[in-house]
């Protein structure tokens, strides 16, 4: 089957400090 | 937040909504901030390779609750509702689903110390796999969940949307990356081969060749029929598709098809030949990849035919070549399919389109249209 990719147009956003530690 | 389409009512994410799911696992990768689809799909597969159980074996796996939201996604445990996972949805990086199997990346930022100084960050993604009946369905209810929150993000922001129609796709196709499947099979030395073939003084090789087309990485001649019962065919070592590099030390790539065809025919007095060749499957893929229909495919296709291409387009990027007949797209067959409709589908592809082409001659002289001038 087909492997689908959503991607989150917030990725672009993102602050550094949003990242997870 | 009405038009956002997808399974679930957009209001009802904004408070979260539950799907049932099994999990499988978590693994980690390191990755760049935004990279290519194709990088993507390698990544969710790796994950999942590393997390599914070997065939034959049974598959550890928990029962959880996937919480979406479009603050956060959370996995819970299914008896005790206890948070296992929680992860804003502003650092869920993409949703990856296959079959009945689902990705879902998040990212946390490695630690400043082990970047080095001007190259890019890098994300330390945490892979958690999933199973489900619903898989394709959790995938579009997270991707809704990304849609409603980035319309959201816009409007709190006072962005007008169709500024960032092109970035909110991801990569601009100018910053795309070359995808050439032919680069990297050429680059493999065990498809390069030396053929000897043994013949008759007098007698004539029993190819035909035609151009790679214009597009294409390796600019030489392709074997697009072989003679029943002539020397090649009987040699067992070459096939349709394959590239010819020399013959007998001379080179024959960059040179006109003509060029090639009178050398190949002097070779009529020889008793033994040596091809130098790379073996070639008859068809080859091109991958466009074209974040919205907005972007032009920068190439022209007559009668399934492509007649002309952009220079320094997507088409072009994608390894789409001049003089190829398309055979398929995404994985329908279009070789019987009118003008119109071919138009028509390649209008409406966006993301990443897979284009399957052949040499048209190639192509009529497998389906007896033509008649092959054997050398």
């Amino acid at each position: 089957s087909a492997l689908t990719i959503t991607v989150n147009p917030m990725e672009k956003y993102e602050q550094p400090h949003q990242a997870e530690e | 937040f009405k038009e956002v389409p997808g399974p679930c009512d957009p209001e009802d994410l904004l408070d979260g909504v539950i799907f049932g799911a099994k999990y499988l696992g978590s693994t980690q990768l390191v990755s760049e901030r935004n990279p290519p689809t194709s990088v993507r799909m390698a990544q969710a597969q790796e994950a999942v390779d590393r997390i599914k159980a070997p065939e034959g074996e049974s598959q550890p796996m928990t029962e959880v609750d996937l919480f979406v939201s479009t603050q956060r996604i959370k996995v819970l445990t299914a008896d005790t509702q206890e948070a296992m996972m929680d992860h804003p949805l502003q650092t869920i990086s993409y949703i990856a689903d296959i079959g009945s199997i689902i990705v879902l990346m998040a990212r946390r930022k490695l630690p400043r110390r082990t970047e080095a100084s001007g190259e890019k960050r890098l994300y330390k993604m945490i892979c958690h796999v999933f199973h489900s009946a619903d898989a394709q369905l959790i995938a579009q209810a997270i991707g809704q969940a990304f849609s409603v929150a980035y319309q959201h993000f816009l409007q709190v922001n006072s962005i007008d949307p169709s500024q960032l129609r092109l970035r909110q796709q991801g990569h601009s196709p100018e910053d795309e990356e070359l995808y050439n499947g032919d680069l990297a099979h050429f680059s493999k030395q065990e498809n390069c081969k030396e053929v000897c073939i043994q013949k008759q003084k007098g007698e004539i090789l029993g190819i035909a060749i035609v151009e790679s087309g214009w597009g294409s990485i390796l600019p030489t001649v392709v074997i697009a029929n072989l003679m029943h019962g002539g020397p090649a065919e009987k040699s067992g070592e070459l096939s349709i598709g394959d590239r010819l590099m020399s013959v007998n030390g001379t080179s024959l790539v960059g040179l006109p098809l003509s060029t090639c065809q009178s050398i190949i025919r002097d070779l009529k007095h020889q008793t033994e030949v040596t091809l130098s060749i790379v073996h070639c499957p008859p068809v080859t893929t091109a991958i466009i990849r074209r974040p919205d229909s907005k972007y032009q495919l920068g190439f022209c296709v007559e009668n399934g035919i492509i007649c002309s291409l952009m220079r320094g387009g997507i088409a072009e990027k994608g390894g789409i070549r001049v003089g190829h007949r398309i055979i398929e797209i995404n994985g329908q067959s279009v070789v019987a399919t009118p003008h119109e409709k071919i138009i028509q589908i390649l209008t409406q592809a966006v993301s990443e389109v897979h284009i399957k082409t052949m040499p048209a001659s190639t192509y009529r002289l497998l389906t007896g249209q033509e008649q092959p001038i054997f050398l």
